[in-house]
Formats: C-alpha cells, sequence, structure tokens
C-alpha cells in the first residue's frame, strides 16, 4: 500500500513539469525511503533521474516496493485539476493497475479524487555511476535558463568551456554566433545569485541546443542549478529539491 | 559539425 502526501499539489506539478517534455512513459518506483524514477528519452541523448525523499512529503507511507507506469501526458491531464495549495495524496495498493490522486481544498472542504490508469513500461534501468567530474558550476538557475534561451536561438550546438576563473558558452550558427562569460563572483546579500566555479581540470564540451532547452525547465525546481563536467563523459544537470533532485545527464556532441 | 553521442553507452544496463 501506498500512500504519499504533498502538502502542496503545485511541488508535484513542478516536478513533472520538469521533465515531461523529453520523456513520456516513466516508471516510478516508490519504496520505504521515497519515489525514484527514471528514463531515458526516445533519441537515447538524454537521461532523467528524479529522487523524491520522504521528508519532500507530508505524509508517506509504503509497506512494499510498488511500481507505478505512468505516461506523463496523462498525469500532467489530472495534476491540472488540483488547486496548487491543495494537498495531493497518491494512493495505489501493493500491486496496483492505477493510482488514485486525491486532491483536498482544506480551506472550502472541498475533494477531487482522480484515478490513472497504469501502464506495463519495459524500461532499461541504468547504473548511474557515482562520476569525479573534472569541473563543477554552481549558478543562479534563471542565468542558466537565460544563456541557454539566448544562445539556443542561435545555433543548435552550445559550447561550454571551463577555465581556472571563467565559464564560456558559445554558439556559431547559420544566422550568426554569441558568447556569455561567467566568472565566480559570491553574492553576500543574496547567496542564491553567487556563482560557484571549482576546476580540477579544464574542461570544453559541446551540447544539442535543444536539449539544453528541455533541461532548463528543471529550474521550476530550484533557483540553483548544478552543472558537473568531464570530457568525454555525459553532463550532469541537477536542481535540488528539499529532499532530493531532479537530475538530467546529457551525451555531449564530438567534433567529427 | 559536431555528432551526437549516444548516452547509453555511457552506463550499465542493470
Amino acid at each position: 500500500m501506498l500512500e504519499a502526501k504533498f502538502e502542496e499539489a503545485s511541488l508535484f506539478k513542478r516536478i513533472i513539469d520538469g521533465f515531461k517534455d523529453c520523456v513520456q512513459l516513466v516508471n516510478f518506483q516508490c519504496k520505504q525511503d521515497g519515489i525514484i524514477a527514471q528514463a531515458v528519452d526516445d533519441s537515447r541523448v538524454l537521461l532523467v533521474s528524479l529522487e523524491i525523499g520522504v521528508e519532500a512529503f507530508q505524509e508517506y507511507r509504503c509497506d512494499h516496493p510498488i511500481t507505478l507506469g505512468i505516461d506523463l501526458a496523462s498525469l500532467s491531464k489530472i495534476l491540472r485539476c488540483g488547486n496548487n495549495n491543495d494537498t495531493l495524496t497518491l494512493i495505489a495498493e501493493d500491486t496496483p493497475d492505477s493510482v488514485m490522486l486525491l486532491f483536498e481544498d482544506t480551506k472550502k472542504d472541498r475533494i477531487a479524487e482522480f484515478n490513472l490508469k497504469l501502464m506495463d513500461i519495459d524500461a532499461d534501468f541504468l547504473k548511474i555511476e557515482e562520476l569525479v567530474y573534472e569541473s563543477t558550476l554552481n549558478l543562479p538557475a534563471t542565468e542558466f535558463v537565460r544563456v541557454v534561451r539566448e544562445l539556443g536561438q542561435l545555433s543548435d550546438s552550445l559550447n561550454i568551456t571551463v577555465t581556472k576563473e571563467t565559464i564560456k558558452f558559445a554558439c556559431d550558427g547559420d544566422i550568426g554566433s554569441g558568447t556569455i562569460i561567467l566568472r565566480p563572483f559570491i553574492n553576500m546579500e543574496n547567496p542564491s545569485e553567487s556563482i560557484k566555479l571549482e576546476m580540477d581540470q579544464p574542461v570544453e564540451l559541446t551540447f544539442g541546443a535543444k536539449y539544453l532547452a528541455d533541461i532548463v525547465k528543471g529550474s521550476a525546481l530550484s533557483d540553483k542549478v548544478a552543472i558537473r563536467l568531464s570530457s568525454e563523459a555525459p553532463a550532469l544537470f541537477q536542481f535540488d529539491l528539499k529532499a532530493g533532485f531532479l537530475q538530467f545527464f546529457l551525451a555531449p556532441k564530438f567534433n567529427d | 559539425t559536431p555528432i551526437q553521442n549516444d548516452l547509453v553507452e555511457f552506463f550499465t544496463i542493470i
């Protein structure tokens, strides 16, 4: 039996909005210590990995591991039926063929109950090794969104070069080119505006702009993004939750 | 033009 209650439905909405545009059929594995989900996009270039810890819930109970095979497009239709500040409880039996979404508006004593049919999704589960990354950046999610939006309109590839003191985003497309250089700085008044850079090795990688345009949707979850880079390895873009995270692993392009 | 890598070659399927 699974009973997972979000204090606000908006948290689950933002989590799903963070990755529903790049993967559609996802197995949510509910366990004693929380819910995890993993999916690879159709082009096998982007891996999404979600972890929601027990502390992210107002109440959480999961007696036995339960897998919920969900079509995110269908789930989104139901999530639109709840108000952001309703509580939302996910309820499922041990071998479920559907999952109940219960929205409660405690002020107006209004209760809405939806059942979403589950799917049998046959998806590989990938082991994500703890990689040692050559460079790690921490920057405001809004800055990352802006860089991706501005450079993504000029080219379908976006290059990231990290050296000792600078982070350079660059693109060079048919209509023109662009370069944005960021430097680490600490904003004492507003720490979330700080940019941090840990560089063990300089690294330069090129990524598909269309995948980055999907990844920045994770900024609905956190005002900061961690970007971890290593040559010849997928980059990790991580948005932290209060308890858990939404991770995107993106394979780089290589110059032929 | 840069060529896109496949991701799955970087991970092991369990």
